[in-house]
């Protein structure tokens, strides 16, 4: 069902985008209240993250595919690293890994398009 | 359908300072029958800046409504759209290089003048002074900082120990507050010359709990500045008026494609505001 | 219908793409039998942007049509331009002007993608 | 599903060297079973290369395969891979400052060098000399015309009148070598860097109907060229292997991750091609 697979993808570029919003909220207000909003939108990430096999891979796209779910394991692992290490107060640690979250993040919004591009021209 | 389309072009989408700006050009073109596209950077990034106004050459719009930033590309393309026949109006930043029609914003030099006295003040004549600035690029940037010097340069006892950049983000500015009082233990005051900038200011120096002996005077009068003033944890700010930009500038691109004369530079009100000020 | 829509939008974006090779092409080879493949992707072109009034634009989009319809307006002057001024020599203004072209074929596409990207959240 | 995944990223996805690289690529993958990616810059652009590296490295990909050109940020980028843990191959081009793991490809000081002496062979020891290059950035090109220069400068009686970039498009091949017609008429030699410079230059000296005072020494044996070789409107080129460089560095990549020991640097055929030459 395309619809079903288009919001799947839809969905993971927005909690892409909120795991890194609510880091930012914890980082600025330094408050664990923010740090369990950056947790669950972590988890319901991750959760959308285990779809991906069944929901949209498949022969024409696998390799995107690949990319898309390694791109997003390194996204929670960097955002993980800067989490870490703010609260260790490392911010030379926490600033430079927080320029890969967000570049990370750019990777995949350009792969979520290219793989809604990809479902629209089968 | 609208009878005008322009298109305002902020420094940043969706920070909130420009979506006060949007709320204020918006509010004119529902009054006057014209429709406000609100389209730019998702971060503040020059060439995007750039490459938006050029999608708006190509799309034939009847009016740009843009910040200015005064470099070398900003002008040319300002001046590409006046030459395509799409009168531009430039906000918040001034480029008065370009052949742009006329500016409305704030005097950033005499804010940053500002700004200098009332820390001075404050601070009774004798601080070390860290200043975070959204970038050193932009023109009201700039302007800000060249007044801010202008009243340090007039007391003889306050001293600016380092300025860094922003990027116009909380989480930067809070970076390199944090990296100045790692640097210059000394410093007891902090200047932030854009909208985020004294929030994130006022994070760190809570975070590390140094509010008691460091002085914050930070720019707008966004709701979130104003909260942190209430609480203590900001002591001053200088406001501006970004809704009236927008609005002021929708209109203004009405009259100039009517024909009518306008005026080459608006400055909007600017002045200090400490907590008693507000509601 | 989506599909059909979908399709007046991408086939836009391989249009613009075709009316660039084939100036392209004439320029180089300056062969009469290249410029008039150039006329045949201007005129494809052109009729698929006439369509577009009719069957994408509505009370969400508007705007952003009216600047896609626009584009591709500038995007047929600017290539004229070049193929005139190739004709004629200008070397100077062919050059520019076809800096201008290929600009522009980047803004239809970015304007395509955005389009196609209304379609799917409506 | 393929045992490996590698990812080659050419200068230009769409140039026809490129396509060549790719298919010798993927053929060593389709006998091996590792699946080869093919993504890379639309147009040559140096940021948004290193961006595909990058993207590459956050997708864990087994191997990268790429064009090196020796920039501090490419340097940087090829590094960070090798950081990860994700092994590096340059072709075509070299970064020999990176870590990377090894090198396919021309030896470009060489084919630069050998380049020039044909040229000055085939003009008597005497000619004016239009230089198109595909990027100033690139460290092949700059190892070809630092090559070229150096057979040149053996040569008395040789001068190079220009040099000038093409952005490795024939559109802007012509057009610089227009301009340098224009500008040094004495011009009767080109030397054409880049796969599609000769096609370029080509283009414009018939269009012009110089061609039986201009000699144009192109580099690449593209079927394009090859045509224009055998109708007298390109007199000689270099060529290179792009498909086995794009097959050897496959094999080489599934080697290193046998944790085989590679040698470092592995020079492909380059000679000098005349019509005779050609089937
Ligand atoms: O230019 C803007 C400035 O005026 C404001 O103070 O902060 C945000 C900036 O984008
Ligand atoms: O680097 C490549 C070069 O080796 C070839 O000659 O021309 C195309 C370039 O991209």
């Amino acid at each position: 069902d395309f619809l079903m697979r288009y919001y799947l993808l839809n969905d993971i570029s927005q909690k892409a985008n909120s795991v890194y919003e609510t880091l930012n909220d914890y980082m600025v207000e330094h408050d664990p209240k923010y740090y369990a909003d950056y947790l669950v939108a972590r988890k319901t990430l991750g959760e959308d993250q285990e779809k991906l096999s069944v929901v949209i891979k498949e022969q024409a796209n696998q390799l995107v595919v690949d990319n898309y779910i390694n791109m997003i394991t390194s996204f929670l692992d960097e955002s993980g690293i800067v989490s870490d290490a703010f609260q260790k107060q490392n911010i030379d640690v926490y600033s430079e890994h927080l320029s890969e979250v967000l570049k990370i993040k750019q990777y995949i919004l350009n792969t979520t398009l290219t793989l809604i591009n990809g479902e629209l021209t089968q | 359908e609208p009878q005008y389309h322009f298109i305002l072009i902020p420094e940043e989408m969706d920070n909130p300072y420009w979506h006060l700006v949007e709320k204020g050009a918006k509010a004119a073109g529902s009054e006057i029958g014209a429709a406000v596209e609100y389209s730019g950077p998702i971060q503040t990034n020059v060439e995007a800046h750039i490459n938006e106004i050029d999608t708006a050459i190509a799309s034939k719009v009847d009016g740009i409504i843009t910040q200015g930033i005064g470099s070398k590309n900003m002008t040319a393309i300002i001046n590409k759209a006046i030459q395509k026949g799409i009168p531009v109006i430039t906000i918040d930043s001034d480029d008065s290089d370009s052949r742009r029609n006329a500016y409305i914003g704030t005097d950033n030099y005499s804010a940053g003048y500002m700004a200098g006295k009332a820390l001075i003040k404050a601070m009774g004549g004798k601080a070390e002074v860290g200043v975070v600035t959204g970038n050193f690029e932009s023109a009201n940037e700039k302007e800000r900082v060249a007044g801010f010097k202008k009243a340090v340069a007039e007391a003889p006892h306050v001293h600016i120990a380092d300025i860094q950049e922003s990027h116009i983000t909380r989480v930067q500015a809070a970076e390199v507050a944090y990296n100045m009082v790692v640097k210059h233990p000394k410093i007891n005051a902090f200047f932030g010359t854009s909208a985020l900038d004294g929030i994130g200011i006022s994070a760190i120096v809570q975070q590390l709990d140094l509010k008691k002996g460091i002085f914050i005077m930070a720019f707008d009068t966004l709701d979130e500045t104003q909260n942190l003033m209430k609480k203590g944890y900001i002591d001053a700010t200088i406001s501006q008026e970004p809704y009236q930009m927008g609005y002021e500038s929708v209109n203004m691109m009405v009259d100039l494609l009517k024909g009518k004369q306008v005026k080459a530079v608006n400055h909007t009100r600017t002045q200090v505001i400490t907590a008693k000020d507000l509601p």
